[in-house]
């Protein structure tokens, strides 16, 4: 993604449709570019609010040919539309040459164009992802519309993530810290004698599960969940205990890995005919792996053996680059031979090994600095175990509320 | 000086693209003025587009760039603000 400069300093915004497009239906119209502004709503604290007149931050126009502003239209086909940063008004202007529709194959979707212009009325500039919403050319109707994990980067960048309870339908987004009720927590004797374990992931719905030996639990805001262990067989039929790594994707699919086999699970179903070897589906990824992750940073997935690394690409050919594996010290801080890795929900990186943490840094590209430093005690910080060190672990325990690091 | 001159056509719809969107100076679409530009200038801002656009970035004007340029698209400037730095990670 790429930031043009300017952003609001508010984050409740209004909006006027000035001018409407002359072969649409005018609610539909309201109703379709409300949902353009929700695509942005959906991962942000950002909110939209249409008025019919008077001063607004965005103005919307639909206009032919030379429409005042120097920059005339060009008639059906090449430029849809354009929009001004906001530094620059923010105002989107759409070419009523274009035949404009609403959930249908013909003409030029109404919807999509739009939530891209206001891609740009909230500071957004072009991305050269091309799956990215954010991608200059218009990609014919998708009714499935989602936006690309560069969007969200990118619009997070500039507004940070959504904290309020989403009231409305937003798209369940792993990287999207959700307000739930919390959960009574308990500490669990078993991970606090020995806070090892096999993986760690969040699934689809952005909940965290550990998993170790043949039994998973629930993590909440301050520990483990209440009533855990389980069986992973029982909430996973057909996945097996011990496994060696797990990630959940931006398609909202859950993967799994032990020794030379995965499994592909949607939310606790699983999605085919499993297991699979890994060489099978994740060509150049070797098997018995330590770890693996959507890494925070770039969206893709990195998969971690010994003293390795391998980035894994699904839209690319081959998916793994043959320059890969890469020394994992490249990741400065973060040791070899680590046990698990996830993106939580707070947008973070984080690496385990033994019974010690690392939050990782994406803009320095190293672990992150902070007071205790890292490595910190997973037991205190993620499992809630009031008995383990809070402090760097080996060093001196600064008392304050446990496990703030969930925030 | 015919090959010194812009072939009209192809080329020059080209060149008034690469003007709007932000890869030429955008000098090159005033019409009241000839525009002689340096090769090395025209290639760097076809591989410039070529790069983003995610095609191999060969410099020449070739058959799958000219179709990309004829896509329906925004049209707001693909360089503009950090975009001109950007960085690989």
């Amino acid at each position: 993604y790429a930031l043009q400069g300017s952003r609001w300093r508010v984050k409740n915004l209004t909006y006027k449709i000035s001018k409407y497009p002359s072969r649409l239906n005018h609610a539909e119209v309201d109703a379709e570019l409300a949902k353009a502004f929700a695509v942005w709503s959906d991962f942000t604290d950002l909110t939209f609010t249409q008025k019919r007149s008077g001063q607004v931050h965005i103005e919307i126009r639909f206009e032919k040919g030379e429409h005042g502003d120097g920059d005339p239209f060009d008639g059906p086909g090449g430029t849809l539309a354009h929009a001004y940063f906001p530094v620059y008004g923010g105002d989107a202007h759409f070419d009523d040459a274009e035949m404009w529709s609403i959930n249908s194959r013909r003409g030029t979707n109404l919807f999509q164009v739009a939530a891209h212009e206001f891609g740009h009325s909230l500071g957004l500039s072009h991305s050269d992802v091309r799956s990215a919403l954010m991608a200059p050319f218009y990609r014919g109707y998708d009714p499935a519309f989602q936006l690309d994990q560069d969007d969200i980067m990118g619009i997070q960048a500039l507004y940070g993530h959504k904290t309020q309870v989403d009231i409305g339908g937003g798209l369940p987004n792993p990287t999207v810290p959700r307000v739930t009720t919390p959960q009574p927590s308990a500490e669990d004797q078993e991970l606090c004698s020995d806070s090892k374990f096999d993986t760690i992931f969040n699934s689809a719905d952005g909940s965290t599960f550990v998993f170790k030996g043949d039994n998973y639990w629930k993590l909440t805001e301050n520990g483990v969940a209440a009533g855990y262990p389980r069986p992973i067989s029982r909430s996973w039929p057909g996945l097996p205990g011990n496994i060696d790594a797990a990630f959940t994707y931006k398609n909202g699919k859950t993967y799994f890995f032990k020794g030379s086999k995965y499994w592909r699970y949607n939310g606790q179903k699983m999605d085919g005919d499993y297991p699979k070897e890994i060489s099978e589906g994740f060509t150049g990824i070797p098997d018995n792996i330590d770890s693996a992750l959507v890494w925070s940073g770039n969206g893709k997935i990195y998969f971690y053996k010994g003293s390795k690394f391998w980035r894994f690409d699904p839209a690319q050919r081959p998916p793994v680059k043959s320059t890969y594996p890469k020394p994992l010290s490249n990741w400065a801080g973060i040791p070899d031979n680590i046990d698990a890795a996830l993106q939580y929900t707070n947008g973070y990186t984080y690496f385990f090994k033994g019974g010690s943490y690392w939050r990782f840094n994406d803009r320095t590209f190293s672990v992150d600095t902070d007071n205790p430093a890292f490595p910190r005690s997973t037991g205190y910080w993620w499992l809630g175990c009031s008995s383990a060190p809070r402090g760097t672990v080996g060093g001196n325990a600064r008392l304050s509320a446990p496990s703030d690091e969930h925030h | 000086r015919s090959g010194a001159a812009p072939a009209y056509g192809e080329t020059n719809r080209a060149m008034m693209y690469l003007a709007q969107y932000g890869y030429l100076s955008p000098s090159v679409r005033n019409p009241s003025s000839g525009h002689i530009m340096d090769e090395s200038t025209w290639k760097k801002a076809i591989q410039e587009f070529q790069s983003f656009a995610g095609l191999n970035s060969t410099g020449e004007l070739d058959e799958e760039t000219v179709k990309l340029m004829s896509l329906p698209r925004c049209g707001v400037k693909d360089k503009v603000g950090f975009g001109e730095s950007r960085a690989k990670r």
